[in-house]
């Protein structure tokens, strides 16, 4: 899944 | 980004603000719990990581920066500049009770077994639970000043509106993460009492008392 290489919440 | 993310966003840097503006005001740290604070500097330094390895956004960058920061700096206020003032006493909740389960889980629950993402896991899982010393320490001393319950306030609502932040990616972004949405829920459900009393309290301008 795309969000998990690159972590965009804080 | 979404409104309830941005909103999230906003009531965490409020919170780090408050707390930073009761110390420097009141010259004074007393019913603040160091090592809560000593926690959310390990979840920011464990999370962060990739602070310069993979680049989201100026806003990204500046409020991770702002967080690493702030938080360090929180400590050094607490353990050196108002030392005197930390009521180490009533601060005796065992970290090492959060960190050690925290650390053994991130090992054994993560999406991948990777350096970078098992130190995120346990950022996420750690963070669910870095509250648990201030709350102990208030159900102590059996109060909180009251700007100490509205920082409080603003933390919890932090990872509450994060929930929604998360519903919403999932219905409109398809994005979604068991990890952090369990974490951040377990989060949420430790202020529900907290949340209980300052809005019964506080909020009617009473001070934050916890039935002895």
């Amino acid at each position: 899944k795309p969000w998990l290489d690159k972590k965009d919440e804080l | 980004m979404n409104v309830f993310r941005l909103l999230g966003d906003m009531s965490h840097l409020l919170a780090i603000l408050i707390l930073l503006l009761k110390m420097w005001k009141t010259r004074s740290c007393a019913g603040i719990s160091g090592k809560t604070q000593i926690l959310f500097a390990l979840v920011f330094t464990t999370r962060y990581l990739d602070l310069f390895s993979s680049f989201i956004s100026i806003y990204n960058t500046t409020m991770k920066l702002f967080f690493i920061a702030s938080s360090y700096f929180t400590i050094f206020l607490m353990y050196s500049k108002f030392k005197a003032t930390y009521d180490s006493n009533h601060d005796s909740f065992r970290m090492e009770f959060l960190v050690v389960p925290v650390g053994g889980l991130a090992f054994l629950v993560n999406h991948e077994f990777l350096p970078l993402e098992i130190l995120w896991t346990f950022s996420i899982y750690l963070e669910s639970v870095a509250i648990l010393p201030q709350l102990f320490m208030v159900s102590k001393t059996g109060e909180a000043e009251t700007i100490t319950s509205h920082y409080l306030f603003a933390l919890g609502s932090y990872r509450l509106l994060y929930i929604f932040n998360w519903v919403y990616r999932y219905y409109f972004d398809g994005f979604f993460d068991l990890i952090a949405v369990v974490a951040g829920c377990v989060q949420t459900i430790l202020y529900c009492d907290f949340f209980y009393l300052y809005i019964t309290k506080v909020l009617k301008g009473k001070k934050l008392s916890l039935p002895a």
